[in-house]
C-alpha cells in the first residue's frame, strides 16, 4: 500500500494516467486526513477494463472496514459499474483505494487501452456527535456522558447543570456545591428535575443579587422531596438561608408558601441521602428594590421635605422644623437631619424630634430687671419679656420716637434670641437720673 | 460750711466725701465720675506727695458712717489743663474729675447731681446750696451741713477784692457768691463740693465748684464756673 500524507485534499490517480495503465498490477493508495475529519472522494475521470462484476480490473473503495465499491468500465458503457458523480465519505479519517489489473486488456482480440482514473479527495469535517447520536441509538458507549459539541476537526463535551466534567473529558459526575445566580430572576431546580434527583447530593444554590433588592421564592409543582410521616425531613432536605439566617427547612409533597426574603442574599442547601426517587424541586425567583416605611413626623411640628409617595434603598429624606422649633436626636441639638434607605429596607438614623427653641434666661439688665408679658418663667419661642430700670434713680435710655415700652419689649425669636425689633439683641442700659433727690431741703421757716 | 445747717440724708445725694490732702468735697456725676477741685488733688503753695491715696467716700451725711461704707477707689484722675498748681494767686481751671473704678448703685442717699446748660444760672442773686464736711465756726463737722447763697454780682465780687488788697484772679469762668453782710459762706473742708441750684423742672444743676475766698464767712466765695467746662467734662466722660 502507499500511504498518502495528512493533508486535507489532494489527487489519487492509477498509474501511468493518462497514459493507459500496466497490466498485473495492484495497489493500494491509504488516504489520511487529520483526526476529526472524515474523507470525502470523488471521481473526476474514471476509464477501466469493464467486466461483469469487475472481476478483471476494478477500483476498490474501502473505510472504516467496510467496502463502499468496486468499480470498473466508463460511465455509458453496458458492462462495468463506473462510479459516475457518487460522493464516498468515510466514517474516519481513513479510506483505502486498492486499484488492481489482469494480464490483459483486449475486446474480441483487439488489444484496448484504458486511461485509468484521476480521483480527488478532501477532509471533510467529522461530526462526532452525530455519530453520538447514531451509537447511543445502538446502544453502545456514547463519546460524551451528557453533551456533546462539535467543531471543524473535533469535538467536546460538557454536562448537564448540576454535573462537572471529569478529567476524562467524557464523564460528568454532580457538582452542585457552588451554584451561583446572579440574574434579576430565574428558575432554581433540583437535579434533574422533574426527574427524581441523584442520591449523596450536598448542593448549595446561591442567589446573589445587587444590594437593595429583595428576593422573593415562588415554589413550582410538583415538589416531592423524600419524608417520614413522623420524623421531620430525616431523609432529604431543602434548606434556605437569608442573608445567613435560616427562614425554613422543607421536605414531602407540600409545596412551601411564597417566601419573601427581605434579602438580596438566599441559599439553599439541598442535602439527600443515598436513595430515595422523589421528583425534587423548582422555584421561580424574581427580585424587587427594597422600600423603608413612609417616614412619619413624630410630632406635629416635624417637617419632611418633597415627602414622596414611598422610599426606595437610597432615597433620603430631609427632616426640617417649624419656625422657632430646632431638630433634636435624644439630648443633642442637630443643625440639620438626613436619613437614608438602607438596602435592608431600614432608615439609617431614626426620626428625630423638633423641640422647640429655648432662648433661655435673658440677660440681666443692670441697674433694671425684667418682667414677663407671657408666661411668667416661659423663655420659649414667642416669649416676650419687658425690661425695666429701676426708677427713679435709673432711666431707660431710649432712642428718639421710642418709647421704654418699646424699647424694652424682647421677644424670643425662632433662632432663638432674645431680640427687640429695633435693637436686635443689644439689651437696653439704665442710665442714672441726676438731680432729682428723694428728700431735697426745703426751707419752710420764712 | 459757715452759718449753716446740718443736712438730712438724701438732702445733698450727690455729695461725696474725700481724704486726699486733707478733707475736701465732691459731687456725683452719673454713677462712677466724681467731680471736685483740682486743688483738692494739687493744693496750691504746697509740696505734695505724688502718690497720696485718693479716698472717696459715698452715700452718707455723717463723715464717721460715711467712712464705714468704704472708699470707692479710682482708676483715673484728671485735672483741667488750664489748672496752675504753682500759681497761688489764679485758681483758674480748679476742676478735676476722679472715675471710679466700679460704678455705683444709685438710691435715695446717693444720686447724681446735673450740669448746667445755660447762663440763667450765674444771673445776680440765684440762690444756691452749698454743702461740705469742711470747717464750721471754728470747728470741724462731723455732720454734713449745708448752706443757702446768692450768686453775687461779679462787680461787687471784683471792688470786694480790690478792696482787700487782693491780687488773686476773678476770671470769667469763676463766679462768686455769698453776701458780706451774712455771715454765710463755705469755708476749707468744703472744697470740691458744689454749688446747686434747682432749674425750673425742680433738677438740682451744680453751677459751680468751692473753688477759694479770702477768709470764710466775712465776703464772697468764689466758685469755678462749670458751665464753662461742661465740654470738658463731657469730653472726659465720653458718653457718659
Amino acid at each position: 500500500s502507499i500511504p498518502i500524507s495528512q493533508e486535507l485534499f489532494g489527487e489519487v490517480t492509477s498509474p501511468l494516467y493518462p497514459k493507459p495503465y500496466p497490466n498485473n498490477f495492484e495497489t493500494t493508495t491509504v488516504l489520511t486526513v487529520p483526526t476529526g475529519y472524515r474523507v470525502k472522494l470523488v471521481f473526476w475521470q474514471f476509464d477501466l477494463e469493464p467486466s461483469e462484476g469487475c472481476f478483471y480490473d476494478y477500483v476498490k473503495i474501502s473505510a472504516d472496514k467496510k467496502t463502499l465499491g468496486r468499480f470498473c468500465g466508463q460511465l455509458g458503457s453496458p458492462l462495468g459499474n463506473p462510479p459516475g458523480k457518487k460522493e464516498f465519505i468515510s466514517e474516519g479519517n481513513k479510506m483505502l483505494l486498492t486499484f488492481h489489473t489482469d494480464f490483459s486488456n483486449e475486446e474480441n482480440g483487439t488489444i484496448m487501452f484504458y486511461k485509468g482514473f484521476l480521483a480527488y479527495y478532501q477532509a471533510v469535517d467529522l461530526d462526532e456527535c452525530a455519530s453520538q447520536r447514531n451509537t447511543v441509538e445502538e446502544n453502545l458507549q456514547p463519546q460524551c456522558q451528557h453533551l456533546c459539541h462539535n467543531y471543524v476537526g473535533g469535538y467536546f463535551c460538557s454536562c448537564r447543570p448540576g454535573y462537572e466534567l471529569q478529567k476524562d473529558g467524557y464523564s460528568c459526575q454532580v457538582e452542585c456545591s457552588r451554584e451561583l445566580y446572579t440574574e434579576p430572576s430565574g428558575y432554581v431546580s433540583s437535579l434533574e428535575y422533574p426527574q427524581p434527583y441523584p442520591p449523596d447530593l450536598r448542593c448549595n444554590y446561591s442567589i446573589r443579587v445587587e444590594r437593595g433588592y429583595t428576593i422573593h421564592l415562588k415554589f413550582l409543582e410538583p415538589f416531592e422531596i423524600d419524608d417520614h410521616q413522623q420524623v421531620h425531613c430525616p431523609y432529604d432536605q431543602l434548606q434556605i438561608y437569608a442573608n445567613g439566617r435560616n427562614i425554613g427547612e422543607f421536605c414531602g409533597k407540600q409545596r412551601p408558601t411564597d417566601l419573601d426574603t427581605s434579602s438580596n442574599s438566599v441559599d439553599l442547601l439541598f442535602f439527600t441521602d443515598e436513595s430515595g426517587d422523589s421528583r425534587g424541586w423548582k422555584l421561580h425567583y424574581t427580585t424587587s428594590i427594597i422600600k423603608c416605611p413612609q417616614p412619619k413626623p413624630l410630632d406635629e411640628f416635624t417637617i419632611i421635605q418633597n415627602l414622596q409617595s414611598q422610599y426606595q434603598f437610597r432615597d433620603y429624606f430631609i427632616a426640617t422644623c417649624k419656625q422657632g422649633y430646632q431638630l433634636v436626636e435624644g439630648d443633642q441639638v442637630l443643625l440639620s437631619f438626613t436619613a437614608v434607605c438602607q438596602d435592608d429596607g431600614t432608615w439609617h438614623r431614626a426620626m428625630p424630634r423638633c423641640k422647640i427653641k429655648d432662648c433661655g434666661q435673658p440677660r440681666s439688665l443692670r441697674n433694671g430687671g425684667f418682667n414677663y408679658t407671657t408666661t411668667k418663667g416661659v423663655t420659649t419661642y414667642q416669649a416676650r419679656i419687658q425690661y425695666y430700670c429701676h426708677e427713679p434713680y435709673y432711666k431707660m435710655k431710649t432712642r428718639d420716637g421710642s418709647s421704654e415700652a418699646e424699647q424694652g419689649t424682647y421677644t424670643c425669636t425662632a433662632q432663638g434670641i432674645w431680640k427687640n425689633e429695633r435693637e436686635g439683641e443689644k439689651i437696653p442700659r439704665c442710665l442714672p437720673v441726676c438731680g432729682k433727690p428723694v428728700n431735697p431741703v426745703v426751707e419752710k421757716q420764712r | 460750711i459757715i452759718g449753716g445747717k446740718n443736712a438730712q440724708m438724701g438732702n445733698f445725694p450727690w455729695q461725696a466725701f474725700n481724704n486726699i490732702h486733707g478733707r475736701g468735697g465732691g459731687a456725683l456725676l452719673g454713677d462712677r465720675w466724681i467731680l471736685t477741685a483740682a486743688h483738692t488733688l494739687y493744693p496750691k503753695e504746697q509740696n505734695t506727695q505724688t502718690n497720696a491715696s485718693i479716698d472717696v467716700f459715698l452715700g452718707d451725711i455723717n463723715v464717721e458712717e460715711i467712712k464705714k461704707r468704704g472708699n470707692h477707689p479710682v482708676r483715673r484722675v484728671s485735672i483741667h489743663p488750664t489748672y496752675r498748681k504753682d500759681d497761688a494767686h489764679n485758681f483758674e481751671g480748679d476742676i478735676a474729675l476722679l472715675e471710679l473704678e466700679n460704678s455705683v448703685t444709685l438710691g435715695p442717699n446717693l444720686l447724681p447731681i446735673c450740669l448746667p446748660d445755660n447762663d440763667t444760672f450765674y444771673e445776680k442773686g440765684r440762690m444756691g446750696y452749698v454743702s461740705g464736711f469742711g470747717i464750721t465756726e471754728e470747728k470741724l463737722a462731723d455732720h454734713l451741713r449745708y448752706v443757702r447763697l446768692p450768686v453775687a454780682e461779679r462787680t461787687a465780687c471784683k471792688r470786694w477784692l480790690t478792696s482787700q488788697k487782693s491780687h488773686d484772679v476773678f476770671s470769667e469762668n469763676m463766679f462768686c457768691a455769698g453776701d458780706p453782710s451774712e455771715k454765710q459762706d463755705s469755708c476749707q473742708g468744703d472744697s470740691g463740693g458744689v454749688f446747686a441750684v434747682r432749674d425750673r423742672d425742680g433738677r438740682w444743676v451744680a453751677t459751680g465748684i468751692v473753688s477759694w475766698g479770702l477768709g470764710c464767712g466775712r465776703g464772697y466765695g468764689f466758685y469755678t464756673k462749670l458751665l464753662s467746662y461742661v465740654d470738658w467734662i463731657k469730653k472726659e466722660m465720653e458718653e457718659e
